[in-house]
């Protein structure tokens, strides 16, 4: 599976 | 969180304050290209298109308005502004930024992590913030006497993405599956852009010389 992308970063 | 991305978010805040500073009280931008600031604004636009319907902390909420109204009232002040744009060097600050829009938009739509308007505009937001200096490096070249907080304002600039890449050194290490191969690239590529910067920044502060780029 793709790396999941949270954008948990700003 | 921890203790480098929050150093990082710090270091970044500190930069958009030393230049607002600089604008607001000695109500100049001599040294600033104003490219760079309009580049940053997109990137702080089309990042946190979701930070209506995302919400990830206070903290990061917060931040992104503080990102988002620093730099567009940065951008106003060195258009409207009267004093503030008559110390802007428009002849100096040529750099045609669509040679890097266009570029990161197309890489955006080809390597991202999902296909969607949202997704790309985040890609394109790290691939545009990852070149959005180079017409603030170009004018540092062409500016004789670079003034302090001008350089300070670079030099943390720089400063903060290079405490983002030991934040995801750190975070690999300490979160399982934690891989962000487009973040860390775009990061890296950033902060290599700065190397010179850092090397002739570094050496004035050393010999306490005024700092000035070769051109």
């Amino acid at each position: 599976q793709p790396e999941l992308n949270e954008h948990d970063e700003l | 969180m921890n203790v480098f991305r929050l150093a990082g978010d710090m270091t970044h805040l500190s930069s958009i304050l030393v230049l607002l500073l600089k604008i607001h009280t000695i109500k100049s931008c001599a040294g600033i290209s104003l490219k760079t600031q309009e580049l940053y604004a997109l990137v702080f636009i089309t990042r946190y298109l979701d930070i209506f319907d995302r919400f990830t902390s206070i903290y990061n909420f917060l931040m992104k308005l503080i990102f988002l109204g620093s730099s567009l009232s940065i951008v106003w002040y060195m258009r409207r502004h009267k004093a503030v744009h008559r110390s802007y060097d428009k002849d100096q600050d040529t750099f045609r930024y669509q040679f890097i829009v266009l570029p990161c938009l197309l890489l955006a739509l080809v390597i991202n992590h999902k296909l969607t308007f949202k997704e790309v505009m985040w890609t394109f937001s790290l691939y545009l913030e990852a070149v959005a200096i180079l017409p603030q490096l170009v004018l540092l070249q062409r500016t004789r006497n670079i003034d302090n907080l001008t350089g300070q304002y670079v030099f943390l600039l720089g400063a903060y993405r290079a405490l983002y890449l030991l934040n995801w050194v750190y975070r690999y290490f300490t979160e399982p599956g934690f891989v962000r191969w487009i973040t860390w690239i775009a990061g890296l590529v950033q902060t290599l852009l700065y190397a010179d910067f850092f090397y002739y920044y570094i050496l004035s502060w050393k010999n306490n010389v005024k700092l000035e780029l070769p051109a």
